[in-house]
């Protein structure tokens, strides 16, 4: 059967908030090894991403607060969309990973070019 | 037949050098909206690597130089390998782009998680 996104997402999600500095956020994003950091609110449901690409916009920009570098309009996937869907949204934005998402907003997971590109290979062997 | 590095990989690198400072750097990501920038040396070998990821650890280390935050030992494919073998590769390293690289140590192009999750998905429809 076609591959989903709630096959390949990753459900241990780190997150940001949206009062956190950039500093705090570059150094999550170091720790974690991750290239990715949708920003949750205090109920816990998405208002943003960051990713390192925004980090380097900072540099390039001189920002420095994270509420000018964050992405607020979200490109999201929903659990059983095919992987195919979600990776031809990915292309015509130019991005690279997008937080899975349930019915009330909620951050369920995170699905990024580096797990298809894994998981479509490893499947294929 | 079989997806070779070659078939997938994008010819137009953008590339910095040793000698650039950081700024200019995240200049190039931000303008191209890219992720990934071989360093190359005055004789247009391969000499580093710099992606956005560092540009976030140099926010987070206070690093200032692209040597402090470049790396040097670079995960690369060769046009001929299989993008199985190279998705392996990258999957091992935890890096989602490799150089493409000729026995001479030019570059010849790039290839990215990007590219490859792309181009399988647009290969099964
Ligand atoms: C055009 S992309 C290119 C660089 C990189 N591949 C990336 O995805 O960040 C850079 C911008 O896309 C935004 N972005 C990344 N993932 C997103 C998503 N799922 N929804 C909306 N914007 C996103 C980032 O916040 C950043 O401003
Ligand atoms: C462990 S990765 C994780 C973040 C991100 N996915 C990336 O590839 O940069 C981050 C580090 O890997 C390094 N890196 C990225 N591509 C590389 C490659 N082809 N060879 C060697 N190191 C690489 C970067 O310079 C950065 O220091």
């Amino acid at each position: 059967r076609e591959l989903r996104a709630g096959d390949i997402m990753s459900r241990n999600v780190i997150t940001a908030k949206p009062s956190d500095d950039i500093k705090e956020v570059a150094l999550k994003l170091v720790e974690k090894g991750i290239d990715h950091l949708p920003v949750v609110d205090e109920e816990g449901k998405l208002a943003g991403i960051v990713t390192s690409w925004d980090l380097a916009r900072a540099i390039a920009q001189d920002k420095r607060r994270l509420e000018e570098i964050m992405t607020r309009r979200v490109i999201v996937a929903f659990e059983n969309e095919s992987i195919d869907v979600v990776v031809r949204r990915m292309a015509q934005h130019n991005i690279s990973g997008v937080p899975v998402v349930d019915r009330m907003n909620n951050v369920i997971g995170i699905l990024t070019t580096d797990d298809i590109s894994r998981k479509i290979v490893g499947g294929r062997t």
